[in-house]
């Protein structure tokens, strides 16, 4: 038996549209620990890592480690349907092939359900492994959507380079080339409008921006945006999300060929 | 010209 009961229920939507156009099936992993998703995108070029942690439902039960396949696609139909300030519920009996979202009006007046169909899905989980990144730059998430759109108007990858200076964003396509560059800035009254820049070591990695773009899909989720960037290694795109975990969206480097 | 590279190369099945 399982029964997961999220307040801010608008959080599963926003998950959902973060991930929709990443990954199309993927397994829920629901234990102890919380309600968890590993998954690849279809060309095994970037991974989704999402974690809500049990302590931030109002409820949670789980009485075993379940794993449920779900199409990303008909998930978000189907929390589409759920009031913004609505109260939603996941349910799902031992060995059943269906979930069932249930949706409740904060005023109780209104509650409906919603069941679908699960599906088996072959998937490894990959490990990922501790890693001490060159540079970790964090920055207003509004800020780096903006920076990725814009650069995809121009290119198709994004060179990410962290020296003393800030990070610079570099693209060039066959109009032209487009560099930002952001400089650390503390100075700002809120926190979550500040870009700071932890630097243990000059770095630079290609990457392409259509996966980028679809990472900063997370956004309406975290107010900042965390880059953590070695070389030789995924990049790290993490949006943490308030009280209950994270989204992280790691993609792989281009290489000269 | 550049290769886009799999995630697998760094992160191996658990």
């Amino acid at each position: 038996m399982l029964e997961l009961r999220l307040v801010q229920g608008n959080l599963l939507k926003k998950v959902l549209e973060a991930v929709k156009d990443l990954v199309t099936d993927a397994n829920f992993d629901c234990s102890s620990t919380g309600f968890s998703l590993q998954a690849m995108d279809s060309s095994h070029v970037a991974l989704v890592a999402l974690l809500l942690r049990s302590e931030g439902f109002e409820h949670y039960r789980c009485d075993r480690n379940v794993s449920m396949g779900m199409n990303l696609n008909n998930m978000a139909k189907m929390l589409k349907c759920a009031g913004n300030d609505d109260i939603v519920t996941i349910k799902a009996d031992d060995g059943s092939d269906t979930v069932t979202f249930m949706f409740e009006s904060p005023n109780q007046d209104k509650i409906a359900d919603f069941e679908m169909k699960l599906m088996d899905i072959d998937s490894e989980h990959l490990g990922i492994p501790e890693a001490e990144y060159h540079a970790i730059v964090r920055m207003p998430s509004s800020e780096f959507a903006r920076i990725c759109k814009d650069l995809s108007s121009i290119g198709d990858t994004v060179v990410i380079s962290v020296t003393k200076e800030g990070v610079k964003f570099s693209t060039r396509g066959d109009i032209g080339n487009a560099n930002v560059v952001c400089r650390q800035n503390t100075t700002v009254d809120k926190p979550e409008e500040s870009t700071t820049i932890e630097m243990h070591e000059p770095v630079s990695l290609t990457f392409a921006l259509r996966y980028m773009n679809s990472f900063t899909k997370a956004t309406p989720l975290s107010s900042t945006v965390t880059i953590s960037l070695s070389s030789e290694l995924p990049v790290v795109v993490e949006y943490k999300i308030a009280e209950m975990g994270y989204i992280r969206f790691y993609l792989a480097p281009k290489i000269e060929d | 010209k550049q290769k886009q590279q799999p995630i697998s190369r760094f992160f191996a099945p658990k």
